[in-house]
């Protein structure tokens, strides 16, 4: 089994759950927060068998779609003062894949 | 060392908790969110050494009852209207076991 | 790759997540709770390169200070009652380091 951790936007962690529901994967959502940008987003928990991985990557690559947008990045970070919104790359998904050595539901 | 990863209901997450430290085991407790009921569940962390991950399922496996109660699942869900409230298993708990390579307190 | 998580005082979470920051480590914080003082606390997941394990131990260890101080016990932990502030010690990380089998970008 593998635990499959995929950080997602906040506004996109809706739409993945709904999918990997419909696709029969079980998920546990995470409030976190990015701590770059300091803006919310949610870590996604997705423990599934091994030969399932592929699938879990496929269905997130289509609902997280990866697009460019305009930010407003908190001023002190990293000293600068950023008067202007900054244009960073939002969406996506960003995916850690663990091994689980035991899986069970006492 | 494992880090055991226990997903549990949200009422029984102080419970189990305290019968975790009081056989002197540490825990560090998330707020988290199941995605298919979208209840407000908990996600207990529980480093241990190898050989006393067997005591902590049977810690959780008592303080964790598996139990039938009726639930009022979001409207859309899956697409259908579910007027009526729906029988699932609540309680017990759901739990994976990762191996950690290095455990340090800098 | 491995995926460092790192537990770590709510009032150290900022200072931390800026150091590694700076020196260009990404970070996710995540909102926890203590177990037993059942007080906020952080814990951040930091994915790094293998290599870079032990430069995120030394920014962890300067960034977040062991330190003693009074806090107050609630007062049901192990059944006794605790009149007067405990002394504890605080600060410091708690960190585990797991394997990550594979890191995507979907
Ligand atoms: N130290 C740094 N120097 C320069 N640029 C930096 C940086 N840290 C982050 N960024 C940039 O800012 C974006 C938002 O980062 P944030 O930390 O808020 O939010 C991040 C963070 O919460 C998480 N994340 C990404 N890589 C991670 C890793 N290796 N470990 C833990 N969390 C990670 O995923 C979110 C989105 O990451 P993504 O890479 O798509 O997008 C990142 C990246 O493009
Ligand atoms: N492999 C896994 N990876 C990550 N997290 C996991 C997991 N297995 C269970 N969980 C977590 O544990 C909670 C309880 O799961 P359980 O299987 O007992 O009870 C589940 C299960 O009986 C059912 N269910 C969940 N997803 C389903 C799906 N895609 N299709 C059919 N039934 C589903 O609804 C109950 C509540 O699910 P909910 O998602 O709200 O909440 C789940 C989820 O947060
Ligand atoms: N192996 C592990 N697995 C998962 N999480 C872990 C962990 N070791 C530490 N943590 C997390 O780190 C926090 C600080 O732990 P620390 O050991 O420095 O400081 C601890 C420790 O000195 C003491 N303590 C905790 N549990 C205890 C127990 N069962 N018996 C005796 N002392 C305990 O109270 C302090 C605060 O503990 P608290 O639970 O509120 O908060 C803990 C917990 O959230």
């Amino acid at each position: 089994m593998k635990m499959i951790m995929a950080i997602v936007q906040a506004d996109d962690a809706h739409k993945v759950t709904q999918a990997l529901n419909e696709a029969g994967y079980r998920v546990t959502r995470m409030a976190t927060q990015g701590g770059w940008l300091r803006r919310e987003n949610a870590t996604l928990l997705v423990g599934v068998e091994d030969t399932r991985v592929d699938d879990v990557l496929r269905i997130l690559r289509k609902a997280a779609q990866r697009r460019m947008a305009y930010v407003n990045v908190p001023g002190e970070v990293m000293g600068a003062y950023h008067p202007q919104p900054l244009e960073v790359e939002v969406g996506g998904a960003t995916v850690f894949v663990l091994n689980v050595e035991r899986f069970e539901r006492p």
